[in-house]
């Protein structure tokens, strides 16, 4: 159900945090970007199969291949973006 | 020397060309978003 879902996504993203945490000293301003990203998501995305999929993905790519730590955080932070709440409407002009 | 300071900005040759893209791109946003904060 959405309820366990939105937990085990939750757990994910924190482990997904955690340990971008340790590689990303260098740069301490992007784990907090990231879960702003985060905290802006609607909630029905953040309790998805999708957001699931992704943050797996994500996570297990990242613990292969560190290397390319940011590409992965990146790839999060963009679809974060695309669920936001606050999501930017393009201006459309009055006819 | 010679061919010293050819490329300043890449300041990590070892680095993963994608990842020091997405890195500067990341950091990029960050820095604009605290500044339109």
């Amino acid at each position: 159900n959405k309820a366990s879902m939105s937990a085990e996504n939750q757990k994910l993203f924190e482990e997904f945090v955690d340990y971008c945490s340790k590689l990303t000293a260098e740069h301490p301003e992007v784990i907090p970007f990231l879960q702003k990203c985060h905290s802006k998501a609607n909630a029905s995305y953040l309790s998805s199969v999708e957001f699931r999929n992704t943050l797996g993905r994500c996570l297990a790519r990242v613990q292969g291949k560190q290397t390319k730590l940011y590409v992965y955080i990146n790839e999060l932070c963009t679809v974060l973006k695309n669920h936001s709440e606050k999501k930017k409407v393009p201006l459309r002009t009055q006819p | 020397g010679a061919h010293a300071a050819e490329d300043e900005e890449e300041d990590d040759d070892d680095e993963d060309p994608e990842n020091r893209i997405a890195k500067k791109m990341l950091l990029q946003e960050i820095k604009a978003g605290l500044s339109s904060d």
